[in-house]
């Protein structure tokens, strides 16, 4: 079983990677 | 050599490493930068994700019974929702201004907060799901310190019986944690200990018979016996004690060990 926590980090890292995705597509362009 | 050191923390750091410091090296080439998108949702996202994981983490906290734990989670809690705030105050400048330059600052130094901060929360975490690990291996540890009393057959049966479920389980978890690391090395020594383990207690179990069997004849040979059954002993001790040493290992102590 995955721990709540190690569940929400997971969560949150996804979340961030899809802002430094909005991110980095702004800079590439 | 790998960064992280178990494939669960590497699976959830690596993705958004790569990401971080790639848009690092792209904000640094930007001379004057273009403009930034609205980035209300993406931000309100991460926020909503940060408010979950630092409840779950003070849920962990308190729930508990790790002075380290209890120690090492709270800073790096804090860290996670500080960079949330710069997230935050990055979005609304650049409601106001897409081509502020603090407002790029300020979401470089929030995308790394998170980062770093997440990942200081996951290793402590780590550590902490390591020690009950070591818990379980140092309470095979005395129940072994106790073969010295085992006098009669019926003890054996008694020592055998409380022993065999702890053992199970240190090996149980033991074998579990050595899949999880990234590091191969230490997997390897961790499955060697475990697989020396396995083959000892046999060894063990019978040595441990013969001292009672020889000492209830009372004939010659007990010393021999006694001192068969403390080398096995010894020996299943020392590959415990590696393991313990082993498990406490990250990818930093490499060097170290080099």
């Amino acid at each position: 079983d995955t721990p709540e926590m190690v569940k929400h980090a997971r969560i949150l890292a996804q979340a961030t990677s899809q802002l430094v995705n909005a991110l980095k597509c702004d800079a590439e362009t | 050599m790998p960064v992280f050191h178990t494939k669960t923390i590497e699976s959830i750091l690596e993705p958004v490493a790569q990401q971080v410091s790639r848009l690092v090296i792209l904000h640094e080439e930007a001379e004057d930068g273009n403009a930034m998108p609205d980035l209300a949702r993406p931000v309100q996202a991460v926020k909503l994700a940060v408010d979950n994981l630092v409840r779950v983490g003070y849920e962990t906290i308190n729930s508990s019974e790790d002075a380290i734990l209890k120690q090492d989670m709270p800073p790096a809690l804090n860290r996670v929702e500080e960079a949330s705030i710069l997230l935050i105050q990055a979005s609304d400048m650049l409601r106001s201004d897409p081509f502020s330059a603090p407002a790029r600052k300020k979401l470089i130094e929030g995308s790394r907060g998170i980062l770093q901060g997440t990942s200081a929360l996951l290793l402590a975490f780590d550590e902490s799901e390591v020690r009950k690990i070591i818990r379980i291996c140092k309470n095979v540890l005395e129940y072994l310190a106790i073969t010295e009393v085992v006098e009669t057959m019926e003890d054996l049966v008694t020592f055998v019986k409380n022993l065999s479920p702890v053992l199970t389980k240190m090996t149980k978890e033991v074998d579990g944690r050595q899949k999880e690391l990234t590091h191969q090395v230490h997997r390897e020594w961790l499955e060697r200990s475990l697989e020396q383990v396995k083959q000892l207690t046999p060894i063990l179990i019978s040595g441990i018979k013969i001292y009672i069997t020889t000492k209830s004849q009372g004939g010659q040979g007990v010393a021999e016996a006694q001192t068969n059954r403390d080398y096995v002993i010894g020996k299943v001790c020392n590959e415990i004690h590696e393991m313990i040493r082993v498990l406490q290992l990250t990818t930093y102590d490499e060097e170290e060990w080099d």
